[in-house]
């Protein structure tokens, strides 16, 4: 099960960080 | 408690002191126990917890405990979507976006912090449809207020005393903005919010020198300089 779970943390360091956002441009 | 006895206090319609006690152990129990667990306590956990909050929200006088419950269910659903399950529950269900749509209050600074990250997260992993349903969430939450949609997340970039519901604001206005494909989308979200009171308070926002802040004013000028290049 670990790697179903901290999908939400992961999702929100991702935006925290602004990574996420890079990565939707490209 | 086991994730039926959850569901069992839930339905119950336990007192709102009983209920703040009841969804901390909830918040907890969701947080440390596996994916199975969450999974046994969501088939009919869920919607007992949108039941919940609907009712909160509904309310028309809020007591101190309303709001203290308001927020912890917000965290519940935090903790519940924290694994592939439960956020697929979330992001198929229209009325957990409709309620946390609701929950957007900038009188509650901590809650609407944690609504809005959510919704974000939400509108960066969701299929294409998901920023037209997260829209139309804010849009009819907005409705209920008499208010323009973007209204109350502006405000929450107004409240200088509360910088991590800023940076959290500006986080979704990127998450918002930067969804659409067409370049004629973009654009049109990113004028609203600017006309809806953004244009004026971005330089407050520039001035403060947050490093979590800058990362997400940055993302923004960005985003709307190579908007203004494909143009």
């Amino acid at each position: 099960e670990g790697d179903e779970t901290g999908v939400m943390d992961n999702l929100l360091e991702a935006l925290q960080s602004g990574e996420a956002f890079r990565d939707r441009r490209k | 408690l086991s994730s039926q006895e959850y569901v069992h206090e839930l339905r119950s319609g336990i007192s709102e002191e009983k209920l703040l006690n009841c969804l901390e152990s909830l918040r907890v129990s969701l947080t440390s126990n596996p994916v199975s667990w969450v999974n046994n306590f969501g088939h009919e956990g869920l919607g007992l917890l949108l039941d919940v909050l609907e009712k909160l929200l509904d309310k028309r006088q809020q007591e101190s405990i309303d709001k203290k419950n308001q927020h912890k269910l917000i965290q519940c659903l935090k903790a519940f979507m924290n694994n592939k399950y439960g956020l697929q529950r979330i992001l198929g269900d229209e009325r957990s976006l409709l309620l946390l749509a609701r929950a957007i209050d900038p009188k509650q600074p901590n809650m609407m912090t944690e609504t809005v990250k959510i919704l974000s997260a939400i509108c960066i992993v969701g299929e294409e449809n998901m920023l037209d349903k997260i829209l139309g969430a804010i849009t009819i939450a907005a409705e209920r207020n008499n208010g323009e949609r973007f209204a109350n997340i502006v405000e929450g970039l107004e409240n200088h005393e509360a910088l991590q519901l800023q940076v959290a604001c500006m986080q979704f206005i990127n998450a918002l903005v930067t969804s659409p494909e067409e370049l004629d989308f973009r654009v049109h979200l990113r004028n609203e919010f600017l006309r809806c009171g953004l244009k004026k308070i971005l330089p407050d926002l520039k001035e403060k020198e947050n490093e979590e802040l800058d990362i997400q004013l940055k993302v923004f000028d960005e985003n709307k300089e190579e908007d203004l290049i494909e143009m």
